[in-house]
């Protein structure tokens, strides 16, 4: 048996709305440590990797008895997350080999209860090992302000060049008819802790990224108030929303290198 | 000119 008990459905939604339009088939991963998600896109340009934890306290209660594989079309967990209300508390509840997940959302003030069945896909996708590696680059800022850059480059082109150096971080969009440039400079002095921009740097990067990507992955921008970007020299940028009391959500995109 | 990569490239499959 597998029973997930969410305070709060309006995290559940702000993730599969915000993985749904690149990741339509996804398989959820639990076990009695919590509930993961990795998946590519279907031109394997890009990945997601989603990590809610058991033991936080997003969680009101939690069982899983055996590791189970749950295959949801996302769309269609996007339409019946729509039929919750923000407040409700959400259970997610499977047998141990489930054909069904079922929904139930029980409304703040217990007048309410709704229940859906979705039938469970069979979905043969591979996982993919990411190593756990140190990073060149680290940039920390808030994720209203990453989505605005990615919104405002992508009216002139379709890769985005990041540039993370010892003062800040360059993006910088070169196309047909123009071109953009927006310097960040690194900023801890400001009174709020999600409004900085911080850049943890072991070594210079620059490197290209396509911005039809990183722009869906700002879809994401509503679970969390700051963003990290990772970044190594050649290797996938890793954009990191973390979500309060779960986990965190993070999408893995591989660059554009040079012919 | 710049290459679109593919994320397989990077991490090994399982």
């Amino acid at each position: 048996m597998f029973e997930a008990k969410m305070l709060q459905s309006s995290v559940l939604k702000k993730i599969i709305e915000s993985l749904k339009d690149l990741f339509s088939d996804a398989n959820f991963d639990c076990s009695s440590s919590g509930i993961t998600l990795q998946d590519m896109d279907s031109s394997h340009v890009a990945l997601c990797y989603l990590k809610l934890r058991s033991d936080e306290e997003g969680f009101e209660d939690y069982r899983c008895d055996r590791n189970i594989t749950l295959g949801v079309n996302l769309v269609l967990m996007s339409k019946i997350l729509k039929c919750a209300g923000n407040d409700d508390v959400i259970t997610l509840r499977a047998e141990d080999e489930p054909n069904i997940l079922t929904f139930i959302f029980d409304s703040k003030n217990g007048e309410r209860v709704s229940k859906y069945d979705i039938k469970l896909m069979e979905i043969d996708s591979e996982l993919l090992g990411i190593p756990d590696t140190e990073y060149s680059c680290v940039v920390k800022m808030p994720s209203h302000e990453f989505q605005r850059i990615c919104s405002n480059l992508s009216q002139l082109g379709d890769s985005v060049t990041v540039d993370c150096h010892k003062e800040g971080v360059d993006f910088k969009v070169a196309g047909e008819q123009g071109s953009g440039a927006i310097k960040l400079k690194q900023n801890t002095t400001v009174d709020k802790e999600e409004d900085q921009v911080s850049v943890e740097l072991n070594e210079a990067v620059t490197q290209s990224f396509a911005l039809k990507f990183l722009c869906a992955f700002t879809k994401a921008t509503s679970l969390s108030d700051t963003v990290s970007l990772s970044l190594t020299q050649d290797t996938p940028i890793v954009v990191e929303y973390p979500i309060a009391q779960h986990g965190y959500l993070r999408f893995y995109l591989a660059p554009k290198i040079e012919e | 000119t710049n290459k679109q990569g593919n994320i397989t490239e990077f991490f090994r499959k399982q």
